[in-house]
């Protein structure tokens, strides 16, 4: 369902 | 970052200081929900909390402190600065009809059953509803301030740039985030009818005035 990232957003 | 979110990003800031300085500036916090408020400060404690574990950038870190010291400091002036201005009469939405549910929620669906994940879920599906007692309250006392108005459509657009700027993401990045998304176009639409009425008055210089 999502892309494994890094939470880069507020 | 791409020019969606950090529009988005902006109109979050400039709602914010469109509150503090309508309640600065009038010393009067008439027509704010502070159980908003208090959600709000919930959900940037839970969604920050990686603030000092996990540098992304100057930016991100100054925002997030930002968000964090003047949610708070918005909390002080409503409960105690300026408390005797504040309604709670009319600021009686249960907030623990969102939190329950939104709790729950968040440990049944997110991306991983982990602490930090599972909290920053409840973050987002918490922010997706935490400004339903202002709404609330602003249908109890059936008008608003204009300058909370253009609190509300500032606050308002933030998410909706966001949205602008997963879609924008999901195609130049192949970024894609469900329940950021999901609960992101939740929020979106709770705003809907008030940006019709923003849209309908505020922007001809009139007041806001719901058929109480």
């Amino acid at each position: 369902l999502s892309v494994a990232y890094k939470k880069d957003e507020l | 970052m791409n020019i969606f979110r950090l529009c988005g990003d902006m109109s979050h800031l400039a709602a914010i200081i469109i509150l503090l300085l309508k309640m600065w500036k009038t010393r009067s916090v008439a027509g704010i929900s502070g159980k908003s408020q208090i959600l709000f400060a919930t959900v940037f404690t839970a969604r920050y909390l990686d603030l000092f574990t996990s540098f992304i950038s100057i930016y991100n870190t100054c925002m997030k402190v930002f968000f964090i010291g003047t949610v708070y400091f918005t909390i002080y002036l409503i409960y105690m600065k300026f408390k005797a201005t504040y309604d709670s009469n009319h600021d009686s939405f249960r907030v623990e009809f969102l939190i329950v549910p939104v709790g729950g929620l968040a440990f049944l669906v997110n991306h991983e059953f982990a602490p930090l994940e599972i909290i920053w879920t409840f973050s987002i599906y918490l922010e997706s509803v935490a400004i339903l007692p202002q709404l609330f309250m602003i249908s109890k006392t059936g008008e608003a301030e204009t300058i909370t108005s253009h609190y509300l459509f500032a606050l308002g657009s933030y998410r909706a740039l966001y949205l602008c700027n997963w879609i924008y993401r999901y195609y130049a990045e192949g970024f894609f985030d469900l329940i950021a998304v999901v609960a992101g176009v939740v929020q979106t639409i709770l705003y809907c009818d008030f940006f019709y009425l923003y849209i309908t008055k505020v922007m001809k210089g009139k007041k806001i005035s719901l058929p109480a």
